[in-house]
């Protein structure tokens, strides 16, 4: 129905509706509907024309981070160096999943690739990441004894890296809430080893959202930008209902580009991000 | 921020001498944009300014309440009532053992809640038996089983080879042959929308028959809560549920579209990673931090 007509106030009404509930949030959502309504203001703007426009604009948000760095839209370990790769996030959005299915990706490209066990607080953390490591016939480094540091299990990980010439090396840690400082600082001191001990290594910080939260999800690329220096984004669960809105402001507000999207708990259910394709299955 | 956008509603309506047609409806605008920020689901929203509407309209003049705070008043009362008055406790079979079944999307906190509420009871004096029925997740029985090593609360399994259904229904037997008061059966996360895991958890609640069914909510979730609620309400039928990661600073409108779509009161909330950490929910705390 929408691009049925020409654009109208109704039919920016149930623009807004779709936004809303797709979790864009107020404010996104009001800055698009300004643009929309400012265009139909000045001349009738057809139905199909109006949804191009729209289309245009939300993409435009998404790519906005990529273009401003000049970055390669597709994200790849660089061959012949060391990568590493730090996956970061709140509690149970798919960071160790998520892990996995880049740790099978870089197997099946032809990279050389270890895991580390950075998640030492969580019981059967390491176990659940020796599943998806096994998986690839990837190796993992580990820290057994009970509360182990974080960073101590990073330092023995970056030491095999390179000792091994490893390409990829990624970095599992625990779930944590942006709220929690002294978990926070934790996260910092890991990414500061990483930098101290592989300054010549390709740092990747990936902040995995979960497309399927609200709001706070803003908050979380503020926080973990501060802490960890984020690179990027990986968008899970896109395979759900939700349909992760708060990629617009998180793009718009933190300058992250979104790198990744995990549709599915299977090992192969991870694809590179692509604004078009994304924006189409948001106005589905 | 939420409590700024309600302090620019309710500033449309000082010095007003009365709550009225006039402007009622842009002190209700900023309630819903500052609901929305909250992440409450928009059919939820809706219903809900709805219902204010009505009651704003509708009151007597308070001698000495200015308007603005008599509606500050009604929208925070209105909000407490919905989302259930006093704390529900979790439910007590009449014959031993009761079953607790728990539910949820991928992620949402359920095998944390499950220990959670085993050490909860044990504090009770109540003898709980945890079931890891999850198959799919890697390690995830292990996870459940080092929960409960931490607590001293027992769990059983069959290992990740059998049935999920299978699990329960032997781990409700064992609940009855050795007197356990409580079976608490932790499940695979699932999608709403995944059909067959969908029927399998109906497989599980028959296999069961629980006495309380919990849907376990992360209370950083989006506007699918309304759509969650409704689909796990209507295809297994929903008693209460457990609002986790409320350690955070996420507003938690979740909570309204979960009592608005179900009927179902959140029993507990969940706050912080240790398996202590879970408390009763109070409405009149949770209205609060909905609007800030
Ligand atoms: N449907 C779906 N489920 C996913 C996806 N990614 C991860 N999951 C599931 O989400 C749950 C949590 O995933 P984890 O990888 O343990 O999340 P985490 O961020 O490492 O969690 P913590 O380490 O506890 O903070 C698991 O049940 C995963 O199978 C996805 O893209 N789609
Ligand atoms: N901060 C905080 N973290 C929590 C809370 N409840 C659970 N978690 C964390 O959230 C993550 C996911 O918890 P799980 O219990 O594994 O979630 P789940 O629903 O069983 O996940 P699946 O089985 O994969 O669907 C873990 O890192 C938990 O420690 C809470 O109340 N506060
Ligand atoms: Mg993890
Ligand atoms: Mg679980």
């Amino acid at each position: 129905n929408l691009g049925d007509d020409p654009l109208s106030e109704a039919s920016l009404d149930d623009i807004e509706t779709l936004l809303l509930q797709a979790d864009v949030g107020v404010e996104a959502t009001d800055q698009v509907l300004d643009l929309l309504r400012r265009r139909m203001n000045e001349a009738v703007v057809d139905g199909s024309e109006a949804i191009n426009l729209l289309k245009d604009q939300l993409r435009n948000l998404l790519d906005a981070p990529i273009k401003s760095m000049g970055a390669n839209p597709l994200l790849a370990p660089q061959k012949g160096r060391l990568n590493i790769w730090l996956m970061v996030g709140v509690n149970g959005v798919g960071k160790t999943t998520t892990l996995g299915k880049l740790a099978n990706l870089a197997v099946r490209s032809g990279y050389s690739c270890l895991v580390a066990a950075g998640d030492t607080f969580r019981a059967a953390a390491v176990q659940q990441l020796q599943v998806w490591a096994d998986r690839s016939g990837v190796p993992l480094v580990a820290n057994p004894s009970a509360n182990a540091d974080p960073a101590a299990v990073v330092f023995d990980a970056i030491g095999a890296a390179q000792s091994k010439d490893i390409e990829l090396l990624l970095v599992d840690t625990a779930g944590r809430l942006q709220t929690k400082n002294n978990l926070m600082e934790e996260l910092a001191k890991v990414r500061r080893i990483v930098d101290r001990l592989a300054p010549d290594a390709a740092v990747e910080s990936l902040l995995v959202l979960d497309a399927s939260q609200g709001q706070n999800g803003l908050r979380q690329a503020m926080a973990f930008a501060k802490a960890a220096g984020l690179t990027g984004v990986v968008l899970t669960k896109l395979d759900g209902t939700a349909r992760g809105g708060v990629a617009f402001a998180v793009a718009s507000e933190s300058n992250l580009p979104i790198r990744f999207i995990g549709a599915g708990e299977g090992l192969r259910d991870l694809r590179p991000f692509n604004s078009f394709e994304f924006v189409e299955a948001l106005l589905a | 921020e939420l409590s700024q956008r309600f302090e620019d509603a309710v500033r449309g309506l000082k010095g007003e001498a009365s709550i009225s047609e006039g402007n009622v409806d842009s002190a209700l605008k900023d309630v819903r944009r500052a609901l929305l920020d909250a992440d409450v689901s928009l059919p939820v929203v809706k219903s809900f300014i709805a219902e204010v509407r009505e009651k704003a309209l509708g009151a007597d003049v308070v001698r000495g309440v200015s308007p603005d705070q008599q509606f500050i008043k009604l929208v925070h009362e209105e909000l407490v009532e919905v989302m259930g008055g006093a704390n529900a406790p979790l439910a007590k079979a009449e014959q031993s053992p009761t079953v607790v079944l728990m539910a949820g999307l991928q992620g949402a906190g359920k095998t944390t809640a499950t220990a959670k509420l085993g050490l909860h009871l044990k504090e009770q004096g109540r003898r709980a038996l945890l079931v890891a029925a999850d198959t799919y997740r890697p390690a995830a029985i292990d996870q459940l089983q080092t929960l409960g090593q931490q607590i001293d609360v027992e769990v059983f399994s069959l290992g990740a080879d059998a049935k999920p259904e299978a699990i329960a229904e032997a781990g409700l037997a064992k609940g009855r042959e050795e007197g356990f008061d409580t079976v608490i059966v932790d499940t695979a996360g699932r999608l709403q929308i995944d059909t067959s895991m969908m029927e399998e958890m109906v497989r599980i609640r028959s296999a069961v028959a629980p006495d309380e069914v919990l849907l376990v909510v992360d209370s950083m979730i989006g506007q699918e809560a309304a759509d969650l609620t409704r689909s796990f309400h209507e295809q297994v039928g929903i008693t209460g549920a457990v609002l986790t990661k409320m350690d955070g600073d996420s507003r938690g409108g979740a909570a309204l579209s979960i009592r608005k779509v179900s009927g179902a009161p959140i029993k507990f909330i969940g706050t912080g990673e240790k398996v202590e950490a879970l408390q009763p929910f109070h409405p009149e705390r949770m209205a609060s931090r909905i609007l800030g």
